[in-house]
């Protein structure tokens, strides 16, 4: 294996990636699934883990395109070239680009997309050709590489973590964090009297307030929340999260970002995740969820989304008939659009900006109203 | 005199060979050079240094293998570093 003169690497082991321009080759999805399939390459065999974005800057920016596209090596055509990628560093590099002019497949009738994307990303994060030809880093596209299962080859592995060395310690043992995190400048403030929360959800009897890249853990028997990144307990989620509840029986907590889904139990994310939202039956028109809560006695799941909600039924694993249905009908007194909400002591918490709505499902109505930060012992 | 099969076949290789080894190996067409000769100490180095790192026989000629490499499609990350 090779790395790039002078070695360039990642100061980090979570990055971000965001797909700026899609091929027509290929449905969305299956771009999607492919890059995912190639990230997970990597992070099997090392302690780095990606995430995605949807809009802004991140690490690693993945476009087709073709011919001169605005760096110095345009592109020339159907075949010879496929793609390249920028190795490690601020801006351009790190970012991907794939020749839009080859057949972009999911077999190898074609250009096989994860093959390449898992070539590339190699560059990305620090790797460059390899003289091994068993090698994935070796330059020349092998279209009769065994795709079932791919397995990475000794040399890519041993050049991969000369840079970022092995995974972290296996899975059992917890990632528990030694202590809370600081408030440091930029970080959310829990007194901040118009603090708003992007999810909230129950966790094992505690209390996950979630922002930005960080959250709140909250318990019934201290009064001081305890103050975490996202990624001390999980590496692999993103910040800016959409929603999250927790499906009590089956002890999983649900978090939603953009069209994505990811279970969480305890610290551990679950297999085969994230998946799309529209796999718990929501419409295509819909891109992405407010807040979420579980009626853990009904075993009913609401999903909050602008003015109007669904209701998902826990034991048949469905959405129900005769939805969606607006807010203020069923839950009056509640202000759309609501950013978070969770159930505690048998009421719905709803939380919109800086104001939270205390809901009596029974009574049908808003008992008080709070500041949105008052679990947080201000 | 119009170019024979054969010298024709060698010119289009020899086009090959030069943006093959311009984009992935630096190569540096020498435009000095009135006439291209295959056999120029800078293509020779090329070669080998292609052929070495892609596993082919190191012969520094544009044996077929090496060729045939040559047309195959490839990430288009140069091999020596630019």
């Amino acid at each position: 294996f090779n790395t790039f003169p002078g070695m360039p690497k990642w100061r980090k082991t979570h990055l971000t990636y965001r797909i700026m321009k899609y091929t027509t080759d290929l449905p969305r999805n299956a771009v999607d699934s492919a890059i995912e399939k190639a990230l997970k390459v990597w992070e099997e065999v090392t302690p780095l883990t990606f995430s995605r974005l949807y809009e802004g800057e991140a690490d690693i920016l993945i476009s087709f395109v073709v011919k001169e596209h605005g760096d110095f090596y345009s592109f020339d055509g159907p075949g010879y070239s496929l793609a390249h990628a920028y190795p490690p560093g601020p801006g351009f590099y790190g970012d991907i680009h794939f020749d839009d002019d080859e057949n972009w497949t999911e077999d190898t009738s074609g250009t096989n997309l994860f093959l390449v994307a898992a070539h590339e990303l190699g560059h990305s994060l620090g790797l460059f050709h390899s003289a091994n030809p068993e090698a994935l880093m070796h330059p020349v596209y092998n279209s009769f590489t065994d795709l079932r299962p791919f397995r990475l080859s000794q040399d890519d592995v041993n050049g991969i973590q000369s840079l970022y060395g092995p995974p972290r310690a296996s899975p059992e043992e917890p990632l528990v964090p030694t202590k809370s995190v600081p408030s440091a400048p930029g970080t959310p403030a829990k007194c901040d009297t118009a603090l708003s929360f992007d999810a909230i959800s129950t966790l094992r009897g505690e209390y996950l307030f979630f922002k930005d890249g960080y959250f709140w853990r909250k318990s019934n028997w201290n009064l001081e929340p305890e103050f975490h990144l996202i990624s001390t307990f999980w590496p692999s989620l993103p910040s800016y999260l959409d929603a999250a509840y927790e499906d009590n029986s089956r002890d999983i907590v649900f978090v939603f970002k953009g069209n994505e889904l990811w279970a969480i139990r305890g610290n551990e994310v679950q297999a085969g995740y994230p998946r799309g939202i529209h796999t718990l039956g929501f419409p295509p028109a819909v891109k992405k969820i407010d807040a979420a809560v579980s009626d853990k006695e009904k075993k009913k799941t609401y999903f909050f989304v602008e003015q109007k909600y669904w209701r998902f039924d826990e034991n048949s694993r469905s959405m129900e008939q005769g939805f969606p249905r607006l807010i203020a009908d069923d839950f009056p007194g509640v202000k759309p659009k609501v950013d978070a909400v969770f159930q505690a002591f048998g009421f719905f918490y709803f939380f919109s900006g800086s104001s939270q709505f205390e809901f009596d499902p029974n009574a049908k109505m808003v008992t008080r109203i709070l500041k949105s930060n008052s679990w947080l012992h201000c | 005199y119009p170019l024979s099969g054969a010298a024709k076949e060698e010119d289009s290789n020899m086009d090959l060979a030069q943006q093959y080894l311009g984009k992935y190996y630096n190569l540096k067409t020498d435009t000095k050079q009135f006439v291209r000769r295959k056999d120029s100490n800078l293509i020779v180095k090329n070669i080998q240094g292609m052929q070495k790192l892609l596993g082919l026989e190191v012969t520094g000629k544009l044996d077929s293998d090496t060729l045939e490499v040559m047309r195959q499609p490839r990430c288009g990350v140069p091999d020596v570093g630019h």
